[in-house]
């Protein structure tokens, strides 16, 4: 049996959400992978910066934060089309 | 609508696409349809023609794949991300890819084929995603009976912008997004439901917490599929917690989320003569257990105990509800008073002095 000690539903959750934060914006807003960023010049906009973004566009409150509106949209059926850019 | 960066356009007006394969989740024809009549979308309204041909390379070669297809763009298995497409170039350029790990259809349920090739086609001739919830070139997926879709306003705009017009004497338009603090809004119909407010108009609804400040737009489409837009009236029978839509001579009966019925029932069966096309507006009067239903400038009673309509209606609206003029786009009842909507104004009718005690704009409870 594993060692590592269980993770805590909530924190198990919050890992998730944050995955599927990054994942979204990296599809859709050109938030850089962690392999791009670490050979790409600091001066990226960081995770918020993107997440703004893309409340921004969706018209939700614009907090930087994963909120629960904005995670209901990001879990959304969608096109594959990113929403900024070619 | 948005340009996709750099303007990329097909400099050619005849363009030419192919299905390259199928789903099985449908049959061929259908998805032949469903393609033709999506581009018939664009066409329609600029001055684009679209040939399909049946081997070599087309402008828009359309395909269904699975996984990593070597595009450099992997899908991601069922839901999340469903298909997409190239912007207008030579080559891959145009083409759009299908994830066929979704379940296709020309219906509401799985994704509808004809919405997303529609939309999709859209990046093929250039167009990036709209900001507008409305429009077809929105990111998320949302169902509209195909027969009712009608290419909104924003991407008219869009592709017009593009291409220019159509060839057409007749400019078509489409229809546009509602905006909740517009002061010339509307209602169609407006509804209680468990605690909340419902306000109908073509085809989305707002849902509105009286104790909240946020109001929610949504598509009907996203709550009840086999609903239609248009709803024109509408009202809750708490009691057996069913709310009760109304449209043209029909009738649809909501429990929470679940149609109860499958298909709408005729308002002939709650004792309308048949000289009555369509309801205007409807309540329920929770202490009296009555519901109300305005018909042009006069209302009927029906007891929804007794499950029929009262003797002696119609009467005059005018007589029993003073200061409440004839077409009531809207009526419902919230604590002691009765709101009617008429226009962009809203009635706030006091039924124990029987009379209206305050006037004020359509969309208040929007804390605009």
């Amino acid at each position: 049996s594993s060692s590592a000690f269980p993770v805590a539903p909530e924190t198990e959750d919050e890992d998730k959400n944050i995955q599927l934060v990054k994942t979204y914006l990296q599809n859709f807003y050109k938030l850089e992978t962690d392999k791009q960023s670490r050979f790409k010049s600091k001066n990226i906009k960081p995770l918020t910066e993107k997440l703004k973004e893309m409340q921004v566009f969706f018209g939700l409150k614009v907090t930087g934060k994963p909120d629960v509106d904005t995670l209901e949209v990001m879990k959304k059926p969608r096109c594959g089309v990113p929403d900024i850019g070619q | 609508y948005v340009l996709t960066d750099g303007n990329p356009k097909w400099e050619r007006k005849n363009l030419t696409y192919r299905i390259v394969n199928y789903t099985p989740d449908m049959n061929s024809a259908d998805v032949d349809k469903a393609i033709q009549k999506a581009f018939k979308v664009w066409s329609d309204v600029s001055p684009l023609i679209f040939k399909i041909i049946y081997d070599g390379n087309a402008d828009i070669m359309i395909s269904f794949e699975t996984g990593d297809h070597r595009d450099n763009s992997p899908f991601d298995g069922p839901d999340g991300f469903l298909v997409h497409a190239f912007q207008p170039r030579n080559g891959i350029g145009g083409d759009v890819h299908f994830d066929e790990a979704e379940y296709w259809t020309k219906g509401s349920n799985g994704y509808n084929l004809f919405l997303v090739v529609a939309h999709e086609l859209g990046h093929s001739l250039g167009l990036s995603h709209s900001t507008d919830p409305g429009a077809l070139m929105y990111p998320t997926y949302s169902y509209t009976e195909p027969n009712e879709f009608r290419l909104p306003q924003d991407d008219i705009n869009g592709i017009q912008t593009v291409y220019g017009h159509s060839g057409n004497p007749i400019q078509p338009t489409g229809p546009t997004t509602p905006v909740t603090c517009d002061h010339k809004l509307t209602f169609d119909a407006v509804a209680t439901m468990r605690g909340e407010l419902l306000f109908f108009k073509d085809r989305y609804f707002w849902r509105k917490h009286p104790q909240m400040t946020e109001v929610q737009l949504n598509f009907i489409s996203l709550f009840w599929p086999n609903l239609p837009s248009g709803i024109q009236a509408a009202y809750e029978n708490t009691e057996r917690d069913q709310i009760f839509l109304f449209k043209e001579n029909k009738y649809w009966v909501l429990s929470g989320y679940d149609l109860v019925y499958n298909h709408p029932k005729s308002i002939y069966d709650l004792g309308f003569p048949k000289n009555v096309k369509r309801i205007n507006a409807a309540f329920n009067d929770e202490n009296s257990g009555k519901t109300y239903f305005f018909v042009g400038g006069k209302y009927w009673r029906y007891d929804e105990n007794r499950q029929s309509m009262d003797q002696g209606y119609p009467k005059k609206i005018i007589d029993e509800f003073r200061g409440i003029s004839k077409n009531i786009d809207a009526a419902f009842q919230y604590g002691r008073y009765i709101y009617f909507f008429i226009g962009t104004r809203q009635f706030q009718f006091d039924p124990n002095v029987k009379r209206v005690v305050s006037v004020m704009k359509s969309n208040s409870w929007f804390n605009c």
